[in-house]
């Protein structure tokens, strides 16, 4: 298909309109909205190198502004996008991503992809040492101090409230209901733009005349 | 006690998790 033209040849491609229905067909998105994410994926995935795959590096730089620096969540994200682990992003694993992101796409989606995001070694739990590193991770990206007492205190109040069978690991089941319980955790699993996703919103010179009917 | 804080809501306030920002370039 043409998603393996290096750069991908979807623009010119005869395979095009196939290839923009076979992931429409495999997502939330309709045909249009596929082909307005594909010039999304061009923008972020020439932002470094002009390859048609998205690095490590161009997503940083589309999150943080700046293109290198660790981010325990951010090699999360790029992990579950990256859906054959080779250490790139394709524009078919971008768009299945994306699609669970959707406002409308169902909600036991969200909250399988968050826990995969938080079961950082994958071990089909969010052990309580994980939890605390993450917590670690965010206090220093936002360059704030907390006292251990305190940390220990969010911790304790966290599993708490989440860990309902006192293992300190949360299983997918008490996750359900803690997320449920707590919905603005999900929050930033959905994305409003997405909502919305034209050639114009995406790429505000594209005009109406080049959209492709679905 | 005003420690009901949510490890998690800390978590996703990772500019790593604001996918938002894709939108944004």
């Amino acid at each position: 298909g043409c998603f393996e033209c290096r750069p991908p040849c979807l623009q010119n491609c005869e395979n095009r309109f196939e290839e923009i229905a076979r992931l429409a067909n495999e997502t939330i998105f309709t045909v249009n909205e596929v082909e307005a994410l594909y010039e999304l994926f061009k923008k972020l995935s020439s932002s470094i190198i002009d390859d048609g795959l998205i690095q490590k590096e161009e997503l940083h730089l589309a999150l943080f502004k700046t293109p290198s620096g660790e981010n325990l969540f951010l090699d999360r994200v790029f992990d579950l996008f990256d859906e054959k682990k080779n250490g790139v992003i394709k524009f078919d694993e971008f768009v299945h991503a994306l699609s669970v992101f959707h406002p409308n796409a169902p909600m036991e989606e969200k909250i399988d992809f968050a826990f995969r995001l938080y079961d950082l070694r994958q071990t089909g739990f969010i052990e309580r040492e994980e939890v605390k590193q993450m917590v670690i991770a965010i206090l220093m990206e936002s360059g704030i101090t907390l006292s251990d007492d305190l940390l220990e205190a969010i911790m304790d109040s966290t599993f708490a409230d989440a860990d309902a069978d006192k293992d300190d690991r949360i299983n997918i089941e008490e996750w359900k209901d803690f997320v449920l319980r707590n919905p603005n955790l999900l929050k930033n699993m959905t994305l409003p733009y997405l909502k919305d996703l034209s050639l114009a919103t995406v790429f505000p010179s594209f005009t109406s005349n080049t959209r492709i009917e679905d | 006690q005003p420690t009901a804080m949510n490890a998690f809501e800390l978590i996703s306030m990772s500019k790593g998790l604001n996918l938002s920002n894709l939108f944004d370039i």
